[in-house]
């Protein structure tokens, strides 16, 4: 038996605005130390992880593992049609061919039940080793989604360059060029509002602009974002989530050919 | 003129 009840819908709603339009399907892994998911996009250029951690339940229960594969298109739009506020609870039995979902509003005098069918997904399982990476950048979320949309209308790639005196994504397109330099933050109130740079090595990366787009929207899981980056590793973009967990965006870059 | 890696050459599978 599987269940995990979060108490507000909102968390779920805005993990899977932040996924499905990279990923069609995927295998939830459910544990009992919470529930994972591995999946690339269908290009097997980038690759999503996600970690819901038990503890960022309400009540969570898993007697055994499971793999529940699930069409990420149809949860999410039927976890659209709860409240934000609502309580939804997930549920499988061990050889259940379906997910439930039960939404509780707050005021408990309205009960929906839904059930996904699941479906097998064949998903290559991928090794995803612990990476040394020469640069982190953290800065706010919502300006990563800015300068990523800003970009993307000239060119298809764009490169990060980072020093320890700032961190600069470029583009070239057929109409021209373009880039913006953000630097640390001296002196900020509002950590969420900072820009933090931590090089190791100086690095400069391509990475496919529409990728970083998609990775952007996430915005709305954390006000912050950290971009990570490494010779000869995939760029990893995290969104943390409290308690909860975090998603991770990996990215190959794109190589001299 | 870059070219775009696979993600399956940086991630083996498990």
């Amino acid at each position: 038996m599987f269940e995990a009840r979060v108490a507000q819908a909102e968390i779920l709603k805005k993990i899977l605005d932040s996924v499905r339009e990279l990923v069609e399907q995927g295998n939830l892994d459910c544990s009992g130390t919470g529930i994972s998911l591995q999946a690339m996009d269908s290009s097997h250029v980038s690759l999503v992880a996600l970690l819901l951690k038990s503890e960022g339940f309400e009540r969570y229960r898993c007697d055994r593992s499971i793999n529940l594969g699930i069409n990420m298109q149809s949860l999410g739009k039927i976890v659209k049609t709860a409240g934000n506020h609502d309580a939804i609870t997930l549920s499988s039995e061990d050889k259940g061919d379906v997910l439930g979902l039960m939404f509780e509003s707050t005021e408990q005098d309205k009960v929906s039940n839904y059930e996904i069918k699941l479906m097998d997904v064949d998903a290559e399982q991928l090794a995803i080793p612990v990476a040394e990476y020469s640069v982190c950048v953290r800065m706010p979320s919502a300006e990563f989604a800015r300068i990523t949309r800003d970009l993307s209308t000239i060119g298809d790639s764009v490169l990060i360059s980072c020093t320890k005196d700032g961190v600069q994504f470029s583009t070239t397109g057929d109409t021209g060029s373009g880039s913006i330099v953000l630097r640390q933050s001296s002196s900020v109130d509002d950590e969420k509002k900072a820009v933090v740079i931590e090089v190791q090595e100086p690095i400069s990366l391509s990475f496919a602009t529409k990728f970083l787009v998609q990775f952007s929207k996430s915005a709305a899981l954390n006000e912050s974002v950290t971009l990570n980056l490494g010779d000869g590793v995939p760029l990893m973009v995290e969104y943390p989530m409290k308690e909860m967990g975090y998603v991770r965006f990996y990215l190959a870059p794109k190589l001299s050919n | 003129k870059k070219g775009q890696a696979s993600i399956t050459s940086f991630f083996k599978k498990s």
